[in-house]
């Protein structure tokens, strides 16, 4: 008789891969991409999530193999058996998908000779969340390769397999945050080569020149200013990386993707890892991809619920600051624990405003504080502002002219206006040349 | 059908017990299948696929078995069975 379904509790499931096929044209990016939209397909109508981590924790880890892999489905060379996935459990290799790597994997190829990436991993991912082989001659789970289901991006199951994973999972309520139409634009694809579309500029981009940020922090020696589901990154140097922002959930992955803006970011001095604050909850990341287990709650930190408006580590004694409302809390990340005495009246930097948008430590020793459209320096071991502050956070950071707004019409590029043809004179305050990269 | 060669033959059984159709062969005795539990298994295979139950190790069948496909078994494993 069948074996009794095995499907998982959870239902945020995270995902690797590990090891990437080699010598195959197609590239990690590619290979990441088509496995985010085969695991998506499954996501999209049921209660499941996936996310990309890093770390070796991962529920799904995916591994491109040769012949005998130390598990019971040894691989067989070109054709044969070409991938297997291990059905949900408590063993510790539930979930994990293997592909041949002796196979000539193919994305949106014609060549009928290779094995369409995309088909074959919606198949092993039906197994990983726990459906088994199907005789049923549509269903993507019947055991034999069809060659290509179409694009992933507008790929759909067939009926009989959605009601197989709803007898297991139950129907998705809410439409999956990776279906939304205005969601995070997914992973890039290579274009089809015969219809390149040109991907018109966002609407929703933030301008650099006249916006206040909802949070700033060093990372990795690298100013970060987020706006929104977009930021701009500075150079150790100051140098604005580009003109166009980036967007937050394409680069720190793991985020979930509803997640319209963040309150607070700063890199933890002892380990390097950077934490993302938003309302009650906060992730922790190493390098640019959350951890296993996360978000947590700010109670972690002994913070309120709530959460917090700005967090900084202030060079002077490696303690962690966080500001809500008029108050602050002095955190030992040694200890962690918060200090006692706080929450704490603000400011507790004379000239400070006692409400923040975001702090920040710079590799100058100094301490940033970051209020509307305006910044106030305070010097390494002081405790008050500077003088001649506050000043201008979009001339002195972004590389805007002086009550630079948003051009109409334009995508607000520094010297918009130039006529086709004149050479561009807009400059910076300093009087370096700007230039945007456009790709 | 011309009768199956004894290398598709042992291809097919093998084949079969490696997808759920047949026990796994006890590896002390490396036992042969009974004709007709090797026709039952090779039918089974037949329905799953698609093909007409002949039970016959015909060319449509073996060209199936030699499809690109997934390395799950098609149906639970049948455990292996032991000499009495």
């Amino acid at each position: 008789q069948a074996p009794a379904p095995t499907k998982w509790n959870k239902r945020n499931l995270s995902w690797r891969v590990r090891t990437f096929p080699r010598d195959s044209p197609l590239g990690r990016d590619t290979v990441r991409a088509l496995m985010h939209y085969a695991l998506k397909v499954w996501s999209d109508i049921t209660p499941l999530n996936f996310h990309e981590v890093a770390g070796s924790q991962a529920d799904i880890q995916i591994d491109f193999s040769t012949a005998d892999h130390n598990d019971r489905y040894p691989f067989d060379g070109p054709g044969g058996a070409v991938a297997h996935a291990f059905l949900p459990g408590d063993h510790h290799t539930a979930g994990d998908t293997h592909f041949d790597n002796d196979e000539s994997w193919t994305f949106r190829s014609p060549d009928a000779h290779g094995i369409d990436l995309f088909a074959v991993a919606v198949h092993e991912f039906g197994h990983a969340i726990g459906l088994g082989h199907v005789a049923a001659p549509r269903s993507v789970m019947q055991p034999y390769y069809q060659g290509p289901v179409g694009d992933p991006l507008h790929y759909g199951l067939p009926y009989e397999d959605r009601v197989r994973v709803w007898q297991l999972y139950g129907v998705r309520e809410s439409v999956s945050p990776t279906a939304q139409p205005d969601a995070e634009e997914p992973p890039l694809l290579p274009e089809p080569p015969n219809n390149r579309s040109s991907t018109p500029p966002r609407k929703d981009v933030p301008h650099r020149c006249s916006t206040h940020f909802d949070a700033v922090a060093q990372i990795r020696g690298e100013a970060f200013f987020f706006k929104g589901r977009y930021f701009w990154r500075l150079t150790r140097d100051r140098q604005l990386v580009s003109l166009q922002p980036a967007q937050v959930h394409r680069f720190w992955r793991g985020l979930p993707l509803q997640l319209d803006r963040v309150d607070a970011v700063y890199e933890r001095t002892s380990d390097h890892r950077i934490v993302f604050f938003k309302g009650d909850r906060y992730w922790l990341f190493k390098d640019n991809n959350v951890e296993e287990g996360f978000p947590r709650p700010v109670s972690d930190f002994g913070l309120p619920p709530g959460g917090v408006d700005a967090a900084f580590s202030w060079a002077h004694n490696d303690k962690t600051y966080f500001f809500k409302d008029q108050l602050y809390w002095r955190y030992d990340e040694h200890t962690r624990r918060m200090d006692p005495g706080h929450p704490a009246q603000s400011p507790l930097w004379r000239g400070v405003p006692s409400v923040l948008d975001a702090a920040m430590r710079w590799s100058d020793g100094a301490a940033y504080f970051f209020r509307g459209q305006e910044y106030w320096k305070v010097l390494d071991g002081e405790l008050a502002v500077a003088p001649g502050y506050p000043q201008s956070t979009a001339r002195d950071w972004l590389v805007c002219r002086d009550l630079q707004a948003a051009p109409e019409g334009t995508d607000g590029q520094a010297g918009a206006h130039a006529r086709p043809g004149q050479r561009d004179q807009s400059r910076s305050e300093d009087g370096y040349q700007v230039c945007s990269c456009s790709s | 059908a011309p009768a199956p060669s004894a290398e598709d033959l042992s291809l097919g059984v093998d084949w079969l017990s490696r997808f759920g159709y047949l026990p796994p062969a006890d590896p002390t005795t490396g036992q042969l299948q009974a004709p007709e539990e090797l026709s039952k298994a090779i039918a089974a295979m037949q329905r799953f696929g698609g093909l007409e139950a002949t039970g016959v190790l015909d060319e449509a069948t073996l060209a199936l078995m030699k499809t690109p496909r997934c390395s799950l078994p098609d149906l639970p494993m049948a455990p292996a069975r032991r000499r009495r």
